[in-house]
């Protein structure tokens, strides 16, 4: 370390100690080494209390997201079970809303200019975006999901999870993996399972300022529903309508069979009331059973 | 400028708190969004 630095003339003009430093070059050597030191001691100090609340946040942020993410199936799955028509349509109109405000809205504290680099070279997106020393671009990443429709998403997930799957609703075939040496984390790419008629492509990664979150980063958007709007378990809710539609049919057959028999038998009566009414017919019958009466005992 | 390992240290943190607290406060404000939504 150079003896004549003045850390205080790095750029931390937030945290600045009100303490005189001094920083002109007639500044006594004996007078610099006393300050030197305790301005060491005091960024540590510093330090240790930033990163323990920078901890915290990321703790509560943990919380939050996951109340959220809980909430909002909850809200998901209660509507599409026990909503009528027009409650699960308002739902998928407000969900759309969420999908494209709020969720892009709450990614801009992390967003630091990748969804900008992603949407113009995806080779040079840096998972570490504070290294690059200039934190303004992450307020820049709104405009860029305005013009080319990237929006990212922080999904709360298991540190040991490393699958790279968000189940977002969605089906989607993967069809790539790889790892650069300036991006040494893995990230997965994926395609919507409707492509090409659907253009939607989804990345993911671990992000890289806190390993507790999967970052998703969606191009376009999607111009069919969702596969599986509860996020649920598909299968099952299969299994379920299937079950309704068999009770359905089930309960729709003996109905249409009774209703056959029913116009048969009026169909008989009908013919043997005409019948009975007919006295050729009558007269035949008389005849014919007679003649058959005569025939037996010659026989 | 020499570099200072620690005041870097401190100015990325701080940066990451920012973030952090940022997002905390726009997942609360969602958060309450949608619980308004539920009621």
């Amino acid at each position: 370390l150079d003896l004549n630095t003045n850390p205080m003339e790095l750029d931390f003009s937030g945290k600045r100690p009100k303490r005189e430093e001094p920083n002109t070059a007639s500044a006594d050597m004996e007078m610099k080494w006393p300050v030197k030191a305790e301005g060491s001691s005091m960024l540590k100090e510093e330090l240790n209390r930033v990163s323990t609340e920078n901890k915290r946040l990321a703790e509560m942020l943990t919380t939050v997201c996951e109340n959220y993410y809980a909430l909002y199936n909850h809200l998901d799955e209660l509507l599409s079970r026990k909503g009528t028509e027009d409650d699960k349509r308002e739902w998928s109109m407000k969900k759309r809303k969420l999908d494209l405000d709020e969720f892009v809205g709450c990614t801009i504290g992390f967003g630091s200019g990748k969804t900008e680099s992603i949407s113009s070279d995806e080779d040079h997106h840096h998972p570490h975006p504070h290294h690059h020393g200039d934190h303004c671009e992450s307020f820049k990443v709104t405009e860029s999901i305005g013009k080319s429709k990237v929006s990212t998403f922080y999904v709360p997930t298991d540190i040991s999870d490393t699958s790279l799957t968000v189940k977002d609703g969605y089906q989607w075939r993967k069809y790539g993996q790889k790892v650069t040496r300036d991006n040494p984390s893995p990230r997965a790419y994926f395609r919507c399972s409707f492509a090409p008629s659907c253009p939607v492509k989804k990345k993911v990664q671990r992000s890289g300022e806190n390993p507790l979150f999967l970052v998703a980063t969606y191009e376009g958007t999607h111009n069919h529903p969702s596969s599986n709007p509860s996020g649920g378990d598909m299968p099952s809710q299969a299994g379920s309508n299937r079950v309704a539609l068999d009770v359905v049919q089930s309960g729709q057959r003996p109905v249409q069979d009774k209703k056959e028999t029913t116009i048969q038998e009026v169909l008989v009566q009908q013919m043997a009331s005409s019948l009975t009414k007919d006295p050729n017919f009558t007269a035949a019958l008389a005849a014919a059973i007679s003649g058959r009466f005569l025939e037996q005992p010659r026989t | 400028p020499a570099t200072c390992p620690l005041m870097e240290e401190l100015n990325r943190v701080s940066a990451e708190n920012k973030k952090l607290a940022e997002m905390l406060t726009l997942m609360c404000e969602n958060y309450n969004a949608l619980k308004n939504q539920l009621m």
